[in-house]
């Protein structure tokens, strides 16, 4: 799975996510990555999210929503909402894996439960991180 | 504030550490660099977010090193099925794709379901026939071959024969 997350000049967010699924999955099997709120989620007032992992337990947690609601609902800071949805909430269902989020500032969160997740993030310097495990 | 921010992430099924080598961990990493490259140049100039998670995006389903687009894994009947979305923050528009199978850049077929329909999801026939509609190219089933994807299925079939259990495979086929 792929996705990436953005904030542009103008305050807006966008989330985009892409995949190939789970080598030799079920014909017709589909996962969280298009099911807008489970991989996939972005809201300006709140943050914008694309995950990746096991499918089955992101769609069950809704995971990129619930790192929305609990910015816009409990007034959580991207780093504590993004973390605690996937360190805690996805890994109490058993689910691996991880997500990359921004928020309405331009704040940056990448938090992952299993053993690496291939990302990066840049900013206006145009300086690109890169990390895998 | 940041004026601007671009993250990305190619999956979390990762080799592990100690079995990734200096080269293969290089290629991962400029596979990255390229798509947040992409990403940048337009927000650099004052594009939107939207066009830049797309432009991210694109530039890994365009890299057989991950698993999306050109790189996607092989499902059990030893086709591709594709999934992709994208949602805009300004108005929470959204738009996805699901189970397609030839399409290059799944991605934007999902954009054009958010900016060309009134639905927010299509799946299978029914995505293909409306991307081909929209214009969009079906691509030869070499283009989405690759074979470190195409052995990895041989060896799940087999793990799968011998009484293994999707929920047993190793990370990096069970995670997308």
């Amino acid at each position: 799975t792929v996705g990436a997350v953005a904030r542009d000049v103008h305050g807006h967010l966008a989330a985009a996510t892409s995949t190939g699924g789970m080598t030799a999955k079920h014909v017709g099997r589909v996962g969280d990555t298009p099911l807008i709120g489970a991989g996939t989620f972005a809201d300006d007032a709140s943050c914008a999210v694309s995950a990746t992992g096991h499918g089955e337990f992101f769609i069950r947690r809704v995971v990129a929503h619930s790192v929305h609601a609990r910015i816009s609902l409990l007034g959580e800071p991207l780093a504590r909402a993004a973390e605690v949805v996937v360190m805690d909430e996805l890994r109490a269902l058993g689910g691996e894996g991880g997500l990359v989020a921004v928020d309405r500032h331009g704040h940056i969160a990448m938090p992952f439960n299993s053993e690496g997740m291939y990302r990066g993030c840049v900013r206006d310097d145009g300086r690109c991180l890169t990390a895998i495990h | 504030m940041q004026t601007f921010a671009l993250a990305i992430h190619g999956g979390a099924g990762t080799v592990p550490a100690a079995s990734l080598t200096p080269e293969a961990a290089a290629a991962y990493r400029r596979g990255l660099e390229d798509a947040l490259r992409a990403g940048h140049a337009v927000l650099c100039g004052g594009g939107s977010a939207l066009d830049a998670v797309t432009a991210a995006v694109c530039a890994l389903e365009d890299d057989p090193l991950f698993n999306a687009g050109r790189g996607a894994v092989f499902n059990l009947a030893g086709r591709h099925e594709m999934d992709a979305a994208v949602m805009d923050g300004r108005d929470r528009a959204a738009g996805a794709v699901a189970a397609l199978c030839d399409i290059r850049n799944p991605v934007r077929v999902a954009r054009r379901v958010m900016e060309a329909s009134p639905h927010v999801l299509l799946a299978g026939e029914g995505a293909r026939a409306f991307a081909l509609e929209q214009g969009f190219a079906a691509e030869p089933e070499a283009y989405f071959h690759t074979e470190r994807r195409w052995q990895a299925l041989q060896e799940e079939r087999a793990r799968l024969h011998d009484g293994g259990s999707a929920a047993d495979a190793p990370a990096e086929r069970r995670h997308g």
